[in-house]
């Protein structure tokens, strides 16, 4: 169906805004949270690498040209699916971002699987695409959490080094960007706000409220480091497909450590599948 | 061990700070590909002789396989089997529940079975048709079967029977389900 855009219930569960299908309304035990979400691109740097400000965006280093520059149509209407067993939202952005927004009956977190690729080489400009969710008005003081692979969350605060004093950021969104090998979180000391990945990622808290995270990049120019190679993977003639998973959970704090430890477990660490064809149909009864 | 051991190995090179980071040349990138997907093969090898001495189902280990392309919603045996069982493994140490996805051709009815016998709730979801058009993508797959399997065991294992339904059967049944709803 089109409308009602809803997924869940007012325990957990979110309604797409009719006019712009980046922006939620997210349930959380009878709360009502403003969420926005989004697909955005920076463009590489691209630079003769003579110089330190001359340096190229590639395989060693993230260094984008400007802000980053939404990449969603959003007249496009997305589609509800419902069942038994899962609700989904499914998004296409354009032909090569998409997303599904998924609720399994009974969980405890908001699923975004997103699938972005082939990026378009036409314009040969460099795309570094991320998923940014926001929580307008949220109060996480410039602070966030970022895990060390895996294990201990460690602070991070905006343009701040606990060692030395930073004295000027002049790559202010590179100059944030921390390794997100699980899961990135805000807290305003009540509420915890957290999206767990299922692969490593680039990710940061730019603004308070914000959690962007990098899902795919192509780039056209070698960054001089050593590979001596643009970061232009191909595969079957045009660049590669990635897809994957983010995992959004959100409430008070002592309840989400125990929501995130056990999500992250169940997700990183899946059962493995085994398939075995029948030659010939038999019944239960027989099988067993 | 030594269907074991290639992965292993593997596991090892991928350590080098190269392949963690995507850094290393691009023939470099499509070699660690190449190793690690022999040596995954070889170990399905070995994990399915292990289970079917375990499992009910799974008769010979030249039966049982894995599905690798699942991430792009692709698997030989979901799509083009009459019947097959699915065993999942819990590799932790408490039960948990996972919501299996497998794909399917569409207009086509499965029941699943699980190993107390209860035939259990499912749904079919039509792939986004993003997926459809990844290119390399060779499927006749158009949604995916999708249900809950309960307690999967700690460091265990459950089997489901997955058998594809003639469509009037499947049609019959859904009738009488949604006569009762409404009764």
């Amino acid at each position: 169906t089109e409308s009602p855009l809803d997924l869940g219930d007012r325990r957990l569960g979110l309604t797409i805004d009719d006019s712009d299908p980046r922006r939620f309304v997210m349930y959380v035990d009878n709360e009502e949270i403003p969420l926005i979400q989004e697909f955005l691109y920076y463009k590489s740097m691209v630079g003769d690498n003579s110089k330190d400000y001359k340096r190229a965006s590639g395989a060693y280093i993230f260094r984008p040209d400007g802000s980053p520059i939404p990449v969603c149509d959003n007249q496009k209407k997305p589609q509800r699916v419902s069942g038994p067993v899962v609700q989904e939202i499914h998004r296409e952005c354009n032909e090569w971002v998409s997303q599904v927004i998924r609720l399994y009956n009974g969980d405890d977190n908001i699923e975004f699987e997103w699938l972005v690729g082939p990026i378009p080489n036409d314009d040969k400009i460099g795309k570094e695409v991320i998923s940014r969710f926001r929580i307008p008005f949220y109060k996480n003081n410039q602070t966030f959490y970022t895990d060390s692979n895996g294990r201990e969350m460690l602070k991070r605060i905006l343009n701040y080094r606990p060692s030395f004093t930073l004295r000027e950021n002049v790559e202010n969104v590179t100059g944030n960007y921390y390794p997100i090998t699980s899961r990135i979180s805000l807290t305003d000391q009540q509420t915890r706000f957290s999206v767990l990945n299922d692969r490593s990622q680039g990710g940061s808290s730019l603004q308070d409220g914000e959690i962007e995270l990098m899902v795919h990049r192509r780039i056209f120019v070698d960054d001089a480091f050593g590979v001596d190679e643009a970061l232009n993977e191909t595969a079957f003639g045009v660049g590669l497909v990635a897809r994957g998973h983010h995992y959004l959970t959100y409430g008070p704090v002592d309840k989400l450590f125990e929501v995130e430890r056990l999500l992250a477990q169940r997700k990183l660490i899946r059962p493995q599948y085994f398939f075995t064809k029948k030659h010939s149909v038999v019944s239960y009864k027989d099988l067993k | 061990e030594p269907k074991i051991t290639p992965l292993r190995e593997t596991m090892g090179m991928m350590q080098h700070h190269d392949a963690i980071t995507g850094t290393e040349k691009q023939h470099v990138a499509n070699d660690y590909a190449r190793l690690l997907s022999e040596a995954m093969e070889e170990c399905e090898e070995a994990s399915c002789t292990i289970l079917s001495g375990l499992a009910a189902g799974i008769e010979t280990s030249a039966d049982c396989k894995t599905c690798q392309l699942l991430n792009i919603s692709q698997c030989e045996v979901s799509e083009h089997s009459e019947q097959f069982v699915l065993t999942l493994y819990n590799p932790l140490s408490r039960p948990v529940t996972e919501f299996v996805r497998l794909p399917i051709p569409s207009e086509t009815a499965y029941s699943v079975v699980d190993p107390s016998g209860q035939r259990l709730t499912v749904q079919f979801v039509p792939l986004p048709s993003a997926v459809l058009r990844i290119p390399g993508r060779k499927s006749s797959a158009t949604s995916e079967l999708v249900f809950q399997a309960d307690d999967l065991p700690p460091l265990g294992y459950k089997s489901y029977l997955i058998t594809k339904e003639p469509s009037s059967s499947y049609l019959n049944r859904l009738r009488a389900e949604r006569s009762a709803q409404s009764e």
